[in-house]
């Protein structure tokens, strides 16, 4: 659980 | 392998306008492990399909999974299948279920 936490956010495209 | 999970839909997106539309975060090793639509631009062919729905986690495009790609390469694969003169369609197995 902590472990995602430490994930980074995603970038977001446009498609 | 091929078998729908049990809250996932499939949605056949007719490539109805120029764009498809849709807006995507997410993807292998970010927080949000599968691509999911945050934005349908109106006018789209997403939108125009009245099926896919913000929220939605995308779970394969054209039968092809998105587990274990990442960002980018989700991305490329979405845009290449909207892209391609083989098919008017692209297929999204897609699941409310986050």
């Amino acid at each position: 659980r902590e472990k995602r936490l430490t994930l980074p956010p995603s970038e977001i495209t446009l498609l | 392998p091929g078998l729908l999970e049990p809250t996932s839909t499939l949605v056949r997106v007719a490539k109805s306008a120029s764009t498809l539309g849709i807006a995507i975060e997410g993807g292998a090793n970010t927080r949000q492990p599968l691509p999911r639509i945050v934005t349908i631009q109106r006018g789209g062919s997403a939108h125009n399909c009245g099926q896919l729905k913000v929220g939605q986690v995308i779970l394969e495009v054209n039968g092809n999974s998105l587990k274990g790609r990442e960002h980018k390469d989700a991305a490329r694969l979405i845009a290449e299948a909207f892209k391609t003169k083989e098919r008017d369609y692209v297929d999204f197995l897609v699941t409310d279920f986050n």
